[in-house]
Protein backbone atom coordinates (compact mmCIF):
# COMPACT_ATOMS: atom_id res chain seq x y z
CA UNK A 1 0.00 0.00 0.00
CA UNK A 2 1.44 3.41 -0.83
CA UNK A 3 2.16 5.31 2.56
CA UNK A 4 -0.37 8.45 2.21
CA UNK A 5 -2.96 5.34 2.68
CA UNK A 6 -0.92 3.57 5.16
CA UNK A 7 -1.03 6.91 7.42
CA UNK A 8 -4.75 7.60 6.55
CA UNK A 9 -5.29 4.42 8.07
CA UNK A 10 -3.03 4.92 11.38
CA UNK A 11 -4.77 8.03 11.33
CA UNK A 12 -8.02 6.23 11.60
CA UNK A 13 -7.20 3.96 14.38
CA UNK A 14 -6.47 6.71 16.47
CA UNK A 15 -9.37 8.61 16.27
CA UNK A 16 -11.28 5.49 17.21
CA UNK A 17 -8.46 4.74 20.06
CA UNK A 18 -9.49 8.08 21.20
CA UNK A 19 -13.45 7.57 20.91
CA UNK A 20 -13.25 4.25 23.03
CA UNK A 21 -10.43 4.54 25.35
CA UNK A 22 -11.57 7.05 27.56
CA UNK A 23 -8.33 7.02 29.68
CA UNK A 24 -5.08 7.83 26.81
CA UNK A 25 -1.60 7.23 27.95
CA UNK A 26 -0.92 10.78 27.61
CA UNK A 27 -3.85 12.08 30.34
CA UNK A 28 -2.40 9.04 32.22
CA UNK A 29 1.55 10.38 32.34
CA UNK A 30 0.05 13.93 33.02
CA UNK A 31 -1.79 12.32 35.93
CA UNK A 32 0.91 10.66 37.15
CA UNK A 33 3.92 12.97 36.69
CA UNK A 34 1.29 15.73 38.45
CA UNK A 35 1.00 17.62 35.36
CA UNK A 36 -2.61 18.38 35.28
CA UNK A 37 -5.34 21.28 36.51
CA UNK A 38 -6.91 17.81 37.80
CA UNK A 39 -7.11 17.14 41.31
CA UNK A 40 -4.29 14.33 41.74
CA UNK A 41 -5.59 11.30 42.64
CA UNK A 42 -6.46 9.37 45.72
CA UNK A 43 -3.79 6.91 47.24
CA UNK A 44 -4.51 3.69 48.24
CA UNK A 45 -1.66 2.16 50.27
CA UNK A 46 -3.33 0.21 52.30
CA UNK A 47 -6.59 -1.64 54.16
CA UNK A 48 -7.52 2.09 55.59
CA UNK A 49 -7.07 4.14 52.06
CA UNK A 50 -8.86 1.25 50.48
CA UNK A 51 -11.95 1.00 52.38
CA UNK A 52 -12.16 5.43 52.74
CA UNK A 53 -11.80 4.97 48.56
CA UNK A 54 -14.18 2.62 47.82
CA UNK A 55 -16.79 4.81 47.09
CA UNK A 56 -14.29 5.79 44.18
CA UNK A 57 -14.22 2.46 42.63
CA UNK A 58 -17.71 1.68 42.65
CA UNK A 59 -17.34 -1.87 44.45
CA UNK A 60 -20.18 -1.89 46.84
CA UNK A 61 -22.34 -3.57 44.84
CA UNK A 62 -21.78 -6.71 47.22
CA UNK A 63 -23.24 -6.65 50.76
CA UNK A 64 -21.25 -6.57 53.73
CA UNK A 65 -22.53 -10.25 54.54
CA UNK A 66 -23.15 -11.01 58.41
CA UNK A 67 -21.42 -13.58 59.38
CA UNK A 68 -18.06 -12.30 58.48
CA UNK A 69 -17.78 -9.23 60.95
CA UNK A 70 -14.03 -10.11 62.41
CA UNK A 71 -11.46 -7.51 61.41
CA UNK A 72 -9.67 -10.23 59.29
CA UNK A 73 -13.34 -11.01 57.92
CA UNK A 74 -13.41 -7.41 57.00
CA UNK A 75 -10.32 -7.44 55.09
CA UNK A 76 -10.99 -9.95 53.18
CA UNK A 77 -14.67 -8.65 52.11
CA UNK A 78 -12.97 -5.46 51.38
CA UNK A 79 -10.63 -7.36 49.18
CA UNK A 80 -13.32 -9.63 47.23
CA UNK A 81 -15.03 -6.27 46.63
CA UNK A 82 -12.36 -4.94 44.92
CA UNK A 83 -11.24 -7.45 42.93
CA UNK A 84 -15.40 -7.63 42.33
CA UNK A 85 -15.09 -3.92 41.24
CA UNK A 86 -11.87 -5.21 38.65
CA UNK A 87 -13.90 -7.56 36.85
CA UNK A 88 -16.68 -4.99 36.17
CA UNK A 89 -14.52 -2.37 35.01
CA UNK A 90 -12.68 -5.23 32.86
CA UNK A 91 -16.07 -6.22 31.01
CA UNK A 92 -16.30 -3.05 30.57
CA UNK A 93 -12.95 -2.37 28.33
CA UNK A 94 -13.95 -5.55 27.03
CA UNK A 95 -16.68 -3.98 25.51
CA UNK A 96 -14.24 -1.03 24.59
CA UNK A 97 -12.02 -3.18 22.82
CA UNK A 98 -14.55 -4.78 21.10
CA UNK A 99 -15.89 -1.41 19.55
CA UNK A 100 -12.18 -0.95 18.81
CA UNK A 101 -11.53 -3.96 17.40
CA UNK A 102 -14.96 -3.32 14.78
CA UNK A 103 -13.66 0.03 13.67
CA UNK A 104 -10.68 -1.75 12.03
CA UNK A 105 -10.86 -1.56 8.40
CA UNK A 106 -12.10 -5.07 7.11
CA UNK A 107 -12.81 -6.94 10.67
CA UNK A 108 -16.36 -7.00 10.41
CA UNK A 109 -16.22 -8.64 7.09
CA UNK A 110 -14.49 -11.38 8.74
CA UNK A 111 -16.14 -14.78 9.27
CA UNK A 112 -18.18 -13.93 12.48
CA UNK A 113 -16.86 -17.25 14.29
CA UNK A 114 -13.49 -16.05 13.34
CA UNK A 115 -14.10 -12.19 15.13
CA UNK A 116 -15.18 -14.31 18.47
CA UNK A 117 -11.93 -16.30 18.10
CA UNK A 118 -9.78 -13.26 17.68
CA UNK A 119 -11.43 -11.17 20.29
CA UNK A 120 -11.12 -14.04 22.65
CA UNK A 121 -7.45 -14.63 22.22
CA UNK A 122 -7.00 -10.84 21.39
CA UNK A 123 -8.39 -9.42 24.46
CA UNK A 124 -6.28 -9.91 27.25
CA UNK A 125 -3.46 -9.23 25.79
CA UNK A 126 -5.25 -5.88 24.60
CA UNK A 127 -5.80 -5.08 28.17
CA UNK A 128 -2.45 -5.69 29.71
CA UNK A 129 -0.68 -3.48 27.16
CA UNK A 130 -3.49 -0.63 27.82
CA UNK A 131 -2.48 -1.15 31.51
CA UNK A 132 1.00 -0.55 31.18
CA UNK A 133 0.60 3.90 30.51
CA UNK A 134 -1.06 3.23 33.98
CA UNK A 135 1.44 2.69 36.18
CA UNK A 136 5.05 3.18 36.67
CA UNK A 137 7.34 1.40 38.98
CA UNK A 138 5.22 2.40 42.23
CA UNK A 139 1.86 1.78 41.70
CA UNK A 140 -0.88 1.97 39.06
CA UNK A 141 -3.58 4.19 38.18
CA UNK A 142 -7.50 2.97 38.83
CA UNK A 143 -10.78 4.22 37.95
CA UNK A 144 -10.01 6.64 35.06
CA UNK A 145 -7.15 7.65 36.62
CA UNK A 146 -9.11 8.92 39.54
CA UNK A 147 -7.23 6.54 42.15
CA UNK A 148 -3.27 5.51 42.41
CA UNK A 149 -2.83 2.16 44.13
CA UNK A 150 0.83 1.55 45.40
CA UNK A 151 2.52 -1.90 43.89
CA UNK A 152 3.67 -2.14 47.60
CA UNK A 153 -0.30 -2.47 48.63
CA UNK A 154 -1.08 -4.92 45.54
CA UNK A 155 1.99 -6.91 46.87
CA UNK A 156 0.34 -7.44 50.48
CA UNK A 157 -2.35 -8.81 49.45
CA UNK A 158 -3.12 -12.04 51.07
CA UNK A 159 -2.55 -14.99 48.13
CA UNK A 160 -3.37 -15.59 45.34
CA UNK A 161 -4.40 -11.58 45.39
CA UNK A 162 -1.09 -10.61 45.51
CA UNK A 163 0.15 -12.72 42.71
CA UNK A 164 -2.40 -10.82 39.96
CA UNK A 165 -0.53 -7.74 39.44
CA UNK A 166 3.50 -8.17 40.18
CA UNK A 167 3.27 -9.80 36.65
CA UNK A 168 1.89 -6.82 34.74
CA UNK A 169 3.84 -4.35 36.92
CA UNK A 170 7.07 -6.06 35.56
CA UNK A 171 6.21 -6.05 32.03
CA UNK A 172 4.76 -2.85 32.27
CA UNK A 173 7.90 -0.95 33.24
CA UNK A 174 9.94 -2.41 30.67
CA UNK A 175 7.31 -1.56 27.85
CA UNK A 176 6.74 2.04 28.71
CA UNK A 177 10.64 2.12 28.45
CA UNK A 178 9.67 1.77 24.57
CA UNK A 179 8.12 5.29 24.43
CA UNK A 180 5.36 4.06 22.28
CA UNK A 181 2.18 7.39 22.12
CA UNK A 182 -1.32 6.86 21.54
CA UNK A 183 -0.90 6.81 17.99
CA UNK A 184 1.56 4.01 18.03
CA UNK A 185 -0.47 1.76 20.44
CA UNK A 186 -3.60 2.71 18.68
CA UNK A 187 -1.31 0.44 15.70
CA UNK A 188 -0.26 -2.21 17.82
CA UNK A 189 -3.70 -2.87 19.65
CA UNK A 190 -4.82 -3.51 15.71
CA UNK A 191 -1.77 -5.85 15.22
CA UNK A 192 -2.16 -7.63 17.90
CA UNK A 193 -6.32 -7.71 17.46
CA UNK A 194 -5.75 -9.44 14.09
CA UNK A 195 -2.71 -12.69 14.97
CA UNK A 196 -3.45 -15.10 12.07
CA UNK A 197 -1.85 -18.05 14.80
CA UNK A 198 -5.31 -18.19 17.25
CA UNK A 199 -6.21 -21.23 17.60
CA UNK A 200 -9.51 -22.62 15.76
CA UNK A 201 -9.87 -19.69 13.35
CA UNK A 202 -11.13 -21.00 10.30
CA UNK A 203 -10.19 -18.41 7.48
CA UNK A 204 -6.37 -17.15 8.40
CA UNK A 205 -5.73 -15.50 5.00
CA UNK A 206 -7.88 -12.57 5.23
CA UNK A 207 -7.10 -11.70 8.69
CA UNK A 208 -3.38 -12.21 8.33
CA UNK A 209 -3.20 -9.65 5.27
CA UNK A 210 -5.26 -6.95 7.22
CA UNK A 211 -2.46 -8.03 9.84
CA UNK A 212 -0.14 -7.26 7.15
CA UNK A 213 -1.10 -3.71 6.59
CA UNK A 214 -1.72 -2.73 9.53
CA UNK A 215 2.08 -4.18 10.59
CA UNK A 216 3.80 -1.36 7.22
CA UNK A 217 1.28 1.06 8.83
CA UNK A 218 3.20 0.88 12.31
CA UNK A 219 6.65 0.44 10.90
CA UNK A 220 6.19 3.29 8.93
CA UNK A 221 4.81 5.44 11.82
CA UNK A 222 7.34 3.78 14.41
CA UNK A 223 10.07 5.06 11.58
CA UNK A 224 8.72 8.60 11.49
CA UNK A 225 7.17 9.14 14.93
CA UNK A 226 10.51 8.02 16.62
CA UNK A 227 13.29 8.74 14.04
CA UNK A 228 16.25 8.50 16.84
CA UNK A 229 14.91 4.51 18.53
CA UNK A 230 16.54 1.87 16.77
CA UNK A 231 15.27 -1.19 15.87
CA UNK A 232 11.72 -0.04 17.69
CA UNK A 233 9.47 -1.45 15.19
CA UNK A 234 11.00 -5.44 15.83
CA UNK A 235 11.54 -4.33 19.94
CA UNK A 236 7.63 -3.58 20.00
CA UNK A 237 6.82 -6.59 18.51
CA UNK A 238 8.56 -9.21 20.30
CA UNK A 239 6.28 -7.65 23.47
CA UNK A 240 3.80 -10.14 21.79
CA UNK A 241 5.62 -13.15 23.02
CA UNK A 242 6.18 -11.90 26.79
CA UNK A 243 2.25 -11.15 26.04
CA UNK A 244 1.29 -14.61 25.55
CA UNK A 245 3.07 -15.97 28.48
CA UNK A 246 1.19 -12.94 30.95
CA UNK A 247 -2.38 -14.31 29.53
CA UNK A 248 -1.64 -17.81 30.43
CA UNK A 249 -0.41 -16.84 33.86
CA UNK A 250 -3.15 -14.61 34.68
CA UNK A 251 -6.28 -17.26 33.39
CA UNK A 252 -4.29 -20.09 35.81
CA UNK A 253 -4.53 -17.62 38.48
CA UNK A 254 -7.95 -16.65 37.80
CA UNK A 255 -8.56 -20.69 37.75
CA UNK A 256 -7.20 -21.41 40.75
CA UNK A 257 -8.97 -18.68 42.28
CA UNK A 258 -12.08 -19.81 41.18
CA UNK A 259 -11.25 -23.47 42.88
CA UNK A 260 -10.32 -21.74 46.05
CA UNK A 261 -12.04 -18.48 46.64
CA UNK A 262 -15.93 -19.34 48.16
CA UNK A 263 -16.93 -16.31 47.31
CA UNK A 264 -15.24 -15.23 44.15
CA UNK A 265 -17.56 -15.71 40.89
CA UNK A 266 -16.02 -14.55 37.63
CA UNK A 267 -17.90 -11.67 35.57
CA UNK A 268 -19.78 -13.80 33.15
CA UNK A 269 -18.23 -12.28 29.85
CA UNK A 270 -14.49 -12.99 31.39
CA UNK A 271 -15.87 -16.60 32.11
CA UNK A 272 -16.76 -16.67 28.26
CA UNK A 273 -13.57 -15.36 27.56
CA UNK A 274 -11.62 -17.62 29.61
CA UNK A 275 -13.18 -20.59 28.95
CA UNK A 276 -10.85 -23.09 27.08
CA UNK A 277 -8.59 -20.51 26.43
CA UNK A 278 -5.43 -21.90 26.81
CA UNK B 1 -18.19 -21.02 19.25
CA UNK B 2 -20.27 -18.06 18.73
CA UNK B 3 -22.93 -20.09 20.84
CA UNK B 4 -20.50 -20.34 23.38
CA UNK B 5 -19.81 -16.94 23.46
CA UNK B 6 -22.86 -15.10 23.58
CA UNK B 7 -22.00 -12.15 25.15
CA UNK B 8 -19.55 -11.40 22.69
CA UNK B 9 -21.09 -12.38 19.92
CA UNK B 10 -23.92 -9.81 21.26
CA UNK B 11 -20.88 -7.15 21.36
CA UNK B 12 -19.75 -7.73 17.92
CA UNK B 13 -23.50 -7.27 16.69
CA UNK B 14 -24.19 -4.53 18.50
CA UNK B 15 -24.10 -1.69 15.94
CA UNK B 16 -23.74 1.22 17.96
CA UNK B 17 -21.41 2.40 21.09
CA UNK B 18 -20.14 0.02 24.14
CA UNK B 19 -22.88 -2.19 25.25
CA UNK B 20 -23.79 -1.36 29.43
CA UNK B 21 -22.66 -4.81 30.98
Amino acid sequence: PESADLRALARHLYESYLKYFPLTKAKARAILSGKTSDNAPFVIHDMKSLMEGEHMINCRQMPMQEHRRSDVGIMREVELRFFHSCQSRSAEAVSEVTEFAKSIPGFVNLDLNDQVTLLKYGVIEVLIIMMAPLMNKDGTLISYGQIFMTREFLKSLRKPFCEMMEPKFEFSVKFNMLELDDSDMALFLAVIILSGDRPGLLNVKPIEDLQETVLHSLELQLKTNHPDSLQLFAKVLQKMTDLRQLVTDHVQLIQLMKETELDWCLHPLLQEIMRDLY
Amino acid sequence: LKEKHKILHRLLQNSSSPVDL
